[in-house]
């Protein structure tokens, strides 16, 4: 574990904690895109069901349950209580077009020819683009809550750190994952315009409003 | 460079 580490994982917690109080203290979910919702618990289900069979410490089996249960709150929130809620007619982005191409890429690049080492290689490729389903509801409304881009650019946050703590794992300790280095650069880069607009306005006390 | 034999990460 390193600082860069660390702070990645806290910052991937505080995205799903400013999520829930957002979706709490307004009982809405509206700008929530409920399809990246639906990704990032198959992502974490795909990745993380190895919490039974798997121990590799109190941290990490505890950030596990911790993603794993969330996620399905955040999903049975907007299926139940918050329904109505759901920006239904921006949320239109083809999820197939990102599950399909993962499964594939995951069939091709792995590391062991295994059920759970394929889910693996799928749940990192899905969470890379697993975001996509948001970023283009944001650009459907053109507009977003301040505490809407606050979850967003924690989580982009935690992305980019975790290319810092590669390179610093590199170094230190030789530590190869070509998959994870792959599709962490490519989810790291989706957030770019993303940080262009919440540094240049949200952070400056504006509105986050695309041009 | 190594690969470590399980992932570690999250």
């Amino acid at each position: 574990m390193n600082i860069f580490r660390l702070v990645a994982d806290l910052l991937h917690l505080a995205s799903i904690v400013i999520l829930l109080i957002k979706m709490y203290a307004t009982n809405s979910c509206s700008g929530i895109s409920f399809k990246t919702q639906v990704l990032y618990l198959a992502v974490f289900i795909a990745r993380y069901l190895d919490v039974f069979w798997h121990f590799v410490s109190v941290y990490n089996t505890f950030m596990k349950v911790f993603f794993i249960a969330t996620a399905s709150g955040v999903v049975w929130a907007m299926l139940g209580p918050l329904k109505d809620s759901r920006s239904k007619s921006l949320d239109t982005f083809r999820w197939e077009f990102i599950v399909a191409p993962s499964a594939l890429l995951a069939i091709i690049f792995h590391d062991r020819f295994t059920v759970t080492e394929i889910f693996w290689s799928f749940s990192v490729f899905l969470e890379a683009v697993a975001i996509l389903p948001q970023l283009h509801l944001l650009q459907q409304s053109g507009e977003a809550e301040t505490i809407t881009t606050h979850y967003l650019a924690a989580l982009g946050g935690y992305r980019a750190l975790y290319l810092v703590n590669w390179i610093y794992r590199y170094f230190t300790e030789g530590y190869v994952d070509v998959i994870a280095w792959c599709a962490g650069l490519v989810q790291t880069a989706l957030y770019c315009d993303f940080f262009y607009v919440y540094f240049t306005r949200v952070l400056q006390g504006r509105r986050f409003a695309l041009p | 460079a190594t690969k470590v034999a399980f992932h570690d990460e999250l």
